[in-house]
């Protein structure tokens, strides 16, 4: 799980049972009592900040979850004491559950007006991926008998020693053109090796864009996801775009499935043209859904992909 | 790609956590993602603070109720990345 902090906003991403909506009443109070930030706007006591997204795909065992992410009617239900101008998606097939779910809220448009500022240009890829290849997985445990020497330092820390060298191993820190050689943009990277097995990672590039990878390699339930708000085709100045960083990202998991959403505010966005085309470039896999919504000021892309 | 410098210039770590933290009971890797823009860009922040003055205190008091607790942070220029227990 990771938490991504701006001035502006902030991204929460957490795994297993966690209850990650039920930070909302006590953020908004902590923001107001702070901050003096107060978007407390309807007589009820809802809030209206600039914009919310919540996400989710279906859980693989939803009956273990806690409270109200039981299911998505309640979670929808709890975001709507929040907020009033939500609305709801269910993205893929509904049957099989193996759908994904969103909500997001209009965008507050005063706010902008208001202080005529150029809004944020946005980008957001997510590739959630399962059944992953056994030798693939195997990558991210580490087991109780990994050997590693004791710390050599008070502040060594064995977690982050081991989050270190798997990132090294599976190569996942040369996701983007990043390296010294053909690129001086900031680099940063904090990674933990779970015991006996697991990975969380979040790297940061040119100080304000992330990615961020966590991974439950169990045989059964294994998992991995990627996310990255990084505007891989400017950054890179046209040498790469989301579906290099996708083809990079399924070499490493080779999961037998996997789903793959991105927002952009752009629909000229390099990226989202390519990945339109994405299919014909992944001759493993076959496709299960495609889908294109517009929602208010974003374009999302969805496609769900099943290896044949 | 990293160099192992990476591995000593956190932010914030907690080691005590980091070296009892076990994943024997992980099942669920699929995440809830939640984004809230407060402002659609930092410029439009009309109060001296941001979030970011917000203390580690207040995050993990606001993680606890999510279940989570901070592993380790790094503060970068323009944003802090929190890894987490889960």
């Amino acid at each position: 799980s990771s938490l991504f902090v701006f001035d502006h906003k902030l991204t929460l991403k957490t795994c297993g049972t966690t209850t990650t909506l039920f930070c909302l009443a006590r953020l908004f109070q902590i923001i107001e009592q702070e901050l003096s930030w107060d978007f407390q706007t309807t007589a009820s006591g809802k809030y209206k900040p600039f914009k919310v997204f919540y996400s989710r795909r279906c859980f693989l065992f939803p009956c273990k979850q806690a409270a109200i992410h039981q299911n998505w009617t309640d979670e929808v239900d709890y975001l709507n004491r929040f907020f009033d101008n939500g609305t709801s998606y269910s993205v893929g097939r509904n049957d099989k559950s193996n759908h994904w779910n969103l909500y997001v809220t209009e965008t507050d448009r005063a706010t902008s007006e208001e202080t005529d500022c150029i809004e944020d240009d946005d980008e957001t890829f997510e590739v959630l991926m399962t059944e992953l290849d056994p030798e693939c997985a195997d990558k991210f445990v580490c087991g109780p008998d990994t050997s590693t020497a004791a710390p050599a330092e008070l502040n060594e820390d064995k977690g982050h020693n081991l989050g270190y060298q798997m990132t090294k191993k599976t190569k996942l820190d040369d996701i983007y053109l990043n390296s010294s050689q053909d690129s001086n943009l900031s680099f940063h990277h904090d990674a933990f090796a779970f015991t006996p097995c697991g990975y969380s990672s979040n790297m940061v590039l040119d100080e304000k864009y992330y990615y961020t990878l966590h991974v439950t390699p169990e045989k059964g339930w294994s998992y991995a996801s990627f996310e990255s708000n990084i505007p891989v085709f400017d950054l890179s100045q046209g040498k790469q775009d989301n579906l290099d960083v996708l083809l990079h990202i399924l070499n490493v998991f080779q999961p037998r499935e996997f789903s793959m959403t991105f927002f952009t505010k752009n629909s000229e966005n390099p990226s989202f043209k390519k990945l339109l085309r994405i299919d014909e470039s992944l001759s493993e896999y076959i496709t299960l859904d495609k889908i294109v919504y517009d929602l208010d000021d974003y374009h999302l892309f969805y496609m769900k992909l099943q290896k044949k | 790609t990293v160099t192992i410098k990476e591995l000593t210039n956190h932010n914030y770590i907690d080691h005590e956590l980091s070296a009892t933290l076990d994943s024997t009971d992980a099942f669920e890797g699929p995440e809830k993602l939640l984004e809230i823009w407060f402002f659609p860009h930092k410029d439009a922040i009309t109060t001296e603070k941001t979030l970011r003055d917000i203390v580690m205190a207040r995050w993990i008091e606001i993680l606890k109720l999510v279940k989570c607790e901070v592993l380790s942070m790094k503060k970068t220029k323009e944003l802090d990345a929190f890894l987490l227990s889960e």
